[in-house]
């Protein structure tokens, strides 16, 4: 465990904790997309199935088992709870576009062609366009909450504190995962544009509204 | 280096 590790799980958990407290307190789901969150379920399922076989340590297990049961508690206020708030006509991203391709890859390349590794691959590559759909709801409706651009935000950074991690590990335990660190570039190379709104707009306290 | 599929990151 290193600091960036660290601070990127937290992150991680923190934008969970934002969206689940943000749908909570309003009793909305406005503005979320319902599809990125599914994803965003569909793969701590397949990647955290190690939790039956494999054991890291208590701090290990404890994250999954919290990112798991607050995923689909999310998912139960956006498709049971708040349904009636739920933004289904601007949530129009196809995710069997995502999915399809990204089980495919995860099936021509993986570390091991075993079902759990599969599984795993399938997660990692799927993690890194898991947020199209919400990007593509915040293109729609031409901006974003505030507390939503804050959950964005948090998402996006997560991989980012990740790269730095692989970085670190790379040079002090001679550790490298190739899959996870491609994954992980090109789910922040997603952010990009969306980083740069948020520095330019929302930390000066306006709004994120994308140009007409 | 050493390529380990011991996956110990969440």
């Amino acid at each position: 465990m290193n600091i960036f590790r660290l601070l990127g799980d937290f992150s991680h958990l923190g934008a969970i904790i934002i969206l689940l407290l943000k749908i909570w307190k309003t009793r909305s789901c406005a503005g979320v997309s319902g599809k990125s969150v599914l994803l965003y379920a569909i793969v701590f399922t397949c990647r955290y199935l190690d939790l039956f076989t494999h054991f890291v340590s208590l701090y290990n297990s404890v994250m999954k088992i919290i990112y798991l049961v607050s995923t689909y508690f999310t998912l139960f206020l956006i498709y049971r709870k708040f349904k009636a708030t739920y933004d289904r006509n601007h949530d129009t991203f196809r995710i069997e576009f995502l999915i399809l391709p990204s089980a495919v890859l995860a099936l021509l390349w993986n570390h091991e062609y075993s079902v759990l590794e599969i599984l795993w691959t399938f997660s990692i590559y799927l993690e890194s366009v898991a947020v199209l759909p919400q990007l593509f709801m915040v293109s729609k409706t031409g901006e974003a909450e505030t507390i939503t651009s804050h959950y964005l935000f948090a998402l996006g950074i997560y991989r980012f504190l990740y790269i730095l991690n692989w970085i670190y590990r790379y040079y002090t335990e001679n550790f490298i995962d190739w899959i996870s660190v491609v994954a992980g570039v090109v789910q922040t190379v997603l952010y990009c544009d969306f980083f740069y709104l948020y520095i330019t707009k929302v930390l000066k306290g306006k709004k994120l509204s994308l140009p007409a | 280096v050493t390529v380990r599929i011991e996956h110990d990151e969440l």
